[in-house]
C-alpha cells in the first residue's frame, strides 16, 4: 500500500489470486 | 433419433491413449472419468461439459461469470466446440500436474492471459484481468496504483521494450519467477488414487 515501497507487486501476482483461477475447486467438492 | 449417441462420448477416449498423451496413469484417468461423469451431468446429464457445468464445478454457482473461467472453458475445450469432451478434460487437467513441465505449464498460462488471442499479451489485456480480479474480490487498488503495477511488470517482462509480451519473453520472465506459475500446478493432481480413493 506505500507508494514509494520498492517492492511493487507483479501484475500477474496479483492476477494469480483469483479464486477463479484456481482448479482445485474441482477436487474440493 | 439422429442423435450421435451424446452419453458414448464418454467412452470415445481410450484411457491407454490418453495416458500415453499425459502425466496420469490408466488408474487415474479411470479415476478422474468418476469426476468427469459428476461435472458433465451436474446441469444436464449429456456427456459433456458445458461452461455453465464447468463454471459450477469450480465456483460453486453457474451464475457468477467470470473472464478466468471463460478462459479456462476455452482453453479446455480444444475442439472449440462450446463443450469440454472427456479427452479434452483429461489433456486440460494433465497441463496442471505436478509433473508437467514448466515450458508447459507457461505455454498454457501465456494462452490463458493472451485473452484477446493476438499472440501477445499486451498492457490493456493485462489491466482487464486486474479489473475482473479487484471485481471479485475485497481489493481496492487505485487507477494510479494499477498503472505503477502495470509499468513495473512491463518493465520486468518486456524485454524488447514494445509494449507487449511475446512467448519468448514470457518464457524468460516466468523462469526469473516460477512462482507465477503457482496456479497452473493443482497438488491433488498427484497420486489422485490414494487421495481420491471414492473416485
Amino acid at each position: 500500500n506505500s507508494g514509494s515501497s520498492p517492492a511493487i507487486i507483479n501484475a500477474f501476482q496479483l492476477i494469480g489470486m483469483s479464486s477463479c483461477l484456481d482448479l482445485s475447486g474441482f477436487f474440493e467438492k | 433419433m439422429g442423435c450421435c449417441c451424446s452419453k458414448e462420448r464418454l467412452h470415445l477416449q481410450d484411457p491407454a491413449l490418453l495416458a500415453s498423451q499425459t502425466y496420469f496413469k490408466i488408474s487415474e484417468i479411470e479415476a478422474l472419468h468418476v469426476l468427469f461423469k459428476k461435472l458433465s451431468s451436474s446441469v444436464v446429464d449429456d456427456g459433456v461439459i458445458s461452461k455453465e457445468e464447468f463454471q459450477l464445478g469450480l465456483l460453486g454457482s453457474s451464475k457468477k461469470r467470470s473472464l478466468f473461467t471463460d478462459r479456462l472453458f476455452q482453453l479446455f475445450d480444444s475442439k472449440r466446440d462450446g463443450v469440454i469432451e472427456f479427452g479434452e478434460f483429461i489433456r486440460g487437467l494433465s497441463v496442471f500436474h505436478p509433473a508437467a513441465p514448466q515450458a508447459q505449464k507457461a505455454d498454457f498460462a501465456f494462452r490463458l492471459y493472451d485473452i484477446c488471442q493476438r499472440g501477445f499479451i499486451e498492457r490493456e489485456e493485462v489491466k482487464e484481468m486486474i479489473c475482473a480480479l479487484l471485481s471479485e474480490s475485497d481489493l481496492v487498488l487505485s487507477n494510479d496504483i494499477i498503472e505503477v503495477v502495470l509499468d513495473k511488470t512491463f518493465e520486468e517482462a518486456d524485454s524488447k521494450g514494445d509494449g507487449k509480451i511475446d512467448p519468448e519473453e514470457w518464457q524468460e520472465f516466468v523462469g526469473r519467477k516460477p512462482s507465477l506459475l503457482r496456479n497452473m500446478t493443482i497438488p491433488y493432481l498427484k497420486d489422485l488414487n490414494t487421495q481420491f480413493p471414492s473416485f
